[in-house]
C-alpha cells in the first residue's frame, strides 16, 4: 500500500493533430499540478486537502474547462459546478450554477464542512459563498476568448459540444452525434 | 471538467471534480460533476473523478458503479473501471480512479483524455491518447 494521485483535464474527442500550442500549455499544467500534488501528499497532506488543491490549480487555468475558462452556455453565461466527496466517511459537498465564484471544488467542500446538506445551487449556493467570504469575481473574468470563440462555433451548427477538447467544427464529421460534435 | 483522486498511505481516498459543463448548454443544465456517485465518488474501496458527456454518466451512474464492482464484485480498480467505461456508449467517458491499496486506472472511451498519474513506486504518466507517443516520464 502506498499513496497515488491521477487527474485530468477533460476527455473528449481531442484529434491527433491538436496544434503543439494548444497541447502544450495543457501538458504543462497537468505537470504542475502533477508535481503539487505529489510533493502534498509526500508532506502527509490528507487526501481531501490535495485533491482539493490540485483542482484548484486546475480551475484556475484558463486551458481547461473550469473555473477560469469555463464553456459558456447558450446565451453566453457561465454555470461552473464541481463536487469533492472523502472515502472513508461519505462526507460530501456538490455545488452549481455558480457564475462568480474563482474556485467552485472549495465552495463545494464549504457546503460539505459548513453545512447540514450535500448540495447547493445557483442563487442559493451564491448567497453561502459570500456568506463564507470564498473569492469571487465578475462574471467576465471567467470568459476567455477562446470560450467565445467555441460558443460562437457550436451555435453556428446548432450544436452542444463536450468542452474544449472537441475539435474545432471544421474538423469535425457531418455525421458525429449532435450531442457531443 | 477538471478532477483528482487520491489515496495517501494509509488508504484514505478522496476525490473532487470541477467544470464548466457543455458548450451552448441550455442555462440552468445540471451535469454528472455534483450527483455524487455520477461524476464524483469515493469510499473506502475507491475514489474515481469522471469526463465526458455528462448525460450519459448521470445514466450510467459511473463513480458508484465503479465502486459497487469493487465492493460487492471483488474486481480490481483495473476491472472495474474498464467494465464500466467499456459499457458506456462510445465517445462519452474517461474517468481517473485510485483504490485504497495504490492502484490507479484512467480508461477512456472518448478519442483522448488530458490526464497524470503518479504512484509512491516512482510511476508516472502525463498523456493524451491511447499512443505510448504521447506519454512523458516525470
Amino acid at each position: 500500500m502506498g499513496w497515488a494521485i491521477a487527474l485530468h483535464g477533460g476527455a473528449g474527442d481531442i484529434p491527433l493533430s491538436l496544434p503543439v500550442e494548444r497541447r502544450l500549455p495543457r501538458e504543462e499544467t497537468l505537470r504542475r499540478c502533477l508535481t503539487l500534488g505529489i510533493a502534498a501528499l509526500k508532506d502527509n497532506h490528507p487526501p481531501l486537502d490535495v485533491v482539493e488543491l490540485v483542482v484548484c490549480e486546475l480551475e484556475n487555468c484558463p486551458h481547461f474547462n473550469a473555473g477560469r475558462g469555463s464553456v459558456l452556455t447558450t446565451i453566453g453565461t457561465v454555470e461552473m459546478e464541481a463536487s469533492i466527496m472523502e472515502g472513508n466517511t461519505k462526507n460530501c459537498g456538490a455545488v452549481s450554477g455558480l457564475s462568480t465564484v474563482v474556485n467552485p471544488i472549495s465552495l463545494a467542500r464549504l457546503v460539505m464542512e459548513k453545512t447540514p446538506h450535500i448540495y447547493l445551487a445557483f442563487d442559493g449556493a451564491e448567497t453561502f459563498a459570500r456568506e463564507q467570504g470564498v473569492i469571487t469575481k465578475d462574471a467576465s473574468h471567467f470568459i476567455t476568448p477562446e470560450t467565445i470563440e467555441r460558443l460562437t462555433q457550436a451555435k453556428a451548427v446548432n450544436r452542444v459540444q463536450i468542452d474544449y477538447t472537441q475539435p474545432a467544427v471544421e474538423e469535425l464529421s457531418e455525421n458525429c452525434d449532435s450531442q457531443i460534435g | 471538467t477538471v478532477g483528482c483522486v487520491a489515496v495517501d498511505g494509509n488508504g484514505n481516498l478522496a476525490a473532487a471534480t470541477s467544470t464548466g459543463g457543455l458548450v451552448n448548454k441550455m442555462v440552468g443544465r445540471i451535469g454528472d460533476t455534483p450527483i455524487i456517485g455520477a461524476g464524483t465518488y469515493a469510499n473506502s474501496f475507491c475514489a474515481v473523478s469522471a469526463t465526458g458527456k455528462g448525460e450519459a454518466i448521470v445514466r450510467a451512474t459511473t463513480g458508484r458503479d465503479v465502486a459497487a464492482l469493487m465492493e460487492y464484485k471483488g474486481l480490481s480498480l483495473k476491472d472495474a473501471t474498464d467494465y464500466v467505461v467499456e459499457n458506456a456508449p462510445k465517445g462519452t467517458t474517461g474517468l481517473v480512479a485510485v483504490s485504497a491499496n495504490g492502484e490507479v486506472a484512467m480508461p477512456f472511451n472518448t478519442t483522448g483524455m488530458f490526464r497524470a498519474c503518479a504512484k509512491e513506486d516512482g510511476t508516472s504518466e502525463i498523456a493524451i491518447w491511447s499512443s505510448v507517443q504521447n506519454v512523458d516520464e516525470l
